[in-house]
């Protein structure tokens, strides 16, 4: 198993 | 208001076909310049993004930025009376509460019309940068479905690993492991069945398969998808469509000890 990362660790919200 | 006329309906019910499993509620924002949308699925690993420009349709006015908040589900089942051969119109007041949808058979014999309700729906939007991609994978889209498929059976992420000798899907599961490695093909009668790697440096990303094989529904809108990989962004995957017109899925990816 390994993490899953979000994709806000990659891009601005906004 | 919005009047955009597509002469197959089989376009937007393609593309709705191939995102609603990934998202349910999104805007649709039009303006000048064509219809797009971008949306996070649930778990914010996965996004839609897609632009339908003007010239996919015609005729094409929006004079003004309307968002048209859908509710896919619904939108499915108005489109599910629409046949891929009609001509299929979208019609929205500036400030609209419901979207105007006609089906025009092409001998004209029958015109169906439908409102759907629209929803106000407060999206979050991401800004993605214009990005150098380390590598650009362009295959036939049947390719890219038959291996995400073959591979999900086995486990539930790929590696995909690209460099000079190729592309390389490799997966690892409980019953064993397997990998399909792809290399350059040039088909100078069938353009459609070319692989092509364009490479500034090696790659190897591991990705969940579910949200990969939930891509590759769009694979009836192109023969071609276009896989972008760097190492520290998430993959983009690219179905291109007539006009200029595209639907893009980002994946996030997972990260290995």
């Amino acid at each position: 198993q390994v993490p899953q990362i979000i994709l806000e660790q990659y891009y601005k919200s906004g | 208001m919005l009047e955009a006329r597509l002469e197959q309906a089989q376009l937007l019910k393609k593309v709705v076909d191939a995102i609603k499993d990934l998202v349910q509620d999104c805007n649709f924002d039009c303006n000048d310049s064509g219809i797009a949308l971008q949306a996070m699925d649930n778990s914010h690993v996965a996004l839609v993004s897609m632009m339908l420009k003007a010239e996919s349709f015609n005729p094409f006015r929006c004079d003004r930025n309307i968002a048209i908040g859908l509710n896919l589900v619904s939108l499915t089942k108005v489109l599910r009376a629409a046949q891929n051969e009609d001509i299929l119109t979208l019609k929205a007041e500036d400030a609209p509460d419901s979207l105007n949808l006609t089906f025009e058979s092409s001998d004209k014999d029958r015109i169906s019309e439908y409102d759907l309700k629209l929803m106000d729906i407060d999206q979050e939007h991401l800004g993605i940068p214009d990005t150098d991609y380390s590598a650009t994978i362009s295959m036939p889209s049947a390719e890219f479905k038959r291996i995400c498929t073959d591979l999900m059976a086995m486990s539930e992420s790929v590696t995909i690993e690209a460099g000079k000798d190729g592309i390389k899907f490799a997966c690892n599961g409980d019953i064993g492991n397997g990998s399909i490695t792809l290399r350059t093909v040039q088909d100078v009668e069938n353009k459609e069945n070319n692989i092509e790697i364009a490479l500034t440096e090696p790659v190897s990303l591991t990705f969940s398969l579910k949200y990969l094989v939930n891509f590759c529904k769009a694979q009836n809108l192109s023969k071609t998808v276009k896989l972008h990989i760097s190492n520290e962004v998430p993959l983009l995957v690219e179905y291109a469509m007539e006009g200029g017109s595209y639907l893009r899925f980002y994946l996030a990816p997972k990260i290995g000890d």
